[in-house]
């Protein structure tokens, strides 16, 4: 099993991963 | 080569770093000068993922008594808090000006210091699992180094009784470590070094064997050196692989400067 940190990093990647998904986006139009 | 040297830092980080690069490449080149959208929102996801992983992190440090984890973690919490703030404040500056091109700098920074705050949190968690590894190691080689004193048929039965398990647990976790890892080559060496392991464990305790045989036989003296010698080869043998192992386990192809 996954340790809690690295279940928790990947969220945190996940979420970046989007935020920045809605950043490129936008930013190409 | 690979960035990434573990398959699970590979499988969390890849796919954010390209979005980071690709969202650089943009800035850099300036087609990112279109109104943002309010991201508050996915901001706020981010913020409370770093809040988790935070959180999670002190836990792991608290209870971890793992001097260099305990050292190398809280500068990489702090990377990932510093971030997220630098995202809260992008976020905030583009509500009342959605062309703000600081708010593009700090969004650009922000999600470049929450990869490598992550990163380098990954990393230094790793690490540590490595030296976990290399603990077993150790002791595997500690219980070499005492195989001078078997020298009775009782005494190879409890060395053999002991060290088995050790030896046991030690493959287990390189074998396990050599399939987390990306770059081949590394696992290649863990690879060799561990079958070198396991053909030479029954090499060493067939060499002990002899020896007492041949000490217990009241053998001409020169038998009983050679016996010896035998002996103290092969665990030689054994205990350079480990070492090899023990190198190639600190062994990694990370590098910060990738995303720079």
């Amino acid at each position: 099993d996954a340790h809690e940190m690295v279940k928790q990093a990947r969220q945190l990647a996940q979420a970046t991963s989007n935020l920045v998904n809605a950043i490129r986006e936008q930013a190409e139009g | 080569m690979p960035v990434f040297h573990t398959k699970i830092i590979e499988s969390i980080l890849e796919p954010v770093a390209q979005q980071v690069s690709k969202l650089v490449i943009l800035h850099e080149e300036a087609e990112d000068g279109n109104a943002m959208p309010d991201l508050a929102m996915p901001v706020q996801t981010v913020k409370l993922a770093v809040d988790n992983l935070v959180k999670v992190g002190y836990d792991t440090i608290n209870s971890s008594e793992d001097q260099i984890l305990k050292q190398d973690m809280p500068p990489a919490l702090s990377r990932v808090e510093e971030a997220s703030l630098l995202l809260l404040q992008a976020s905030q500056l583009l509500r009342t000006d959605p062309y703000s091109a600081p708010a593009r700098k700090k969004l650009i920074e922000g999600s470049r210091g929450i990869l490598q705050g992550t990163s380098a949190l990954l990393l230094a968690f790793d690490e540590s699992e490595v030296r976990k590894i290399i603990r077993v190691c150790k002791n595997v080689l500690e219980y070499l180094a005492i195989v001078e004193v078997v020298d009775r048929m009782e005494d190879l039965v409890t060395y053999v009784k002991n060290l088995s398990p050790v030896l046991t647990t030690m493959a287990k976790q390189v074998d396990g470590r050599e399939k987390e890892l990306t770059h081949q080559v590394h696992r290649e060496m863990l690879c060799h070094s561990l079958d070198q392991v396991k053909n030479l464990t029954p090499v060493v305790i067939s060499g002990i064997k002899i020896y007492i045989t041949a000490k217990e036989n009241y053998t001409m003296p020169q038998q009983v050196a050679d016996a010896q010698t035998n002996r103290d080869y092969m665990v030689t043998k054994m205990r350079d692989e480990i070492h090899e192992i023990i190198r190639v386990l600190q062994l990694t192809t990370y590098d910060e400067e990738e995303w720079d």
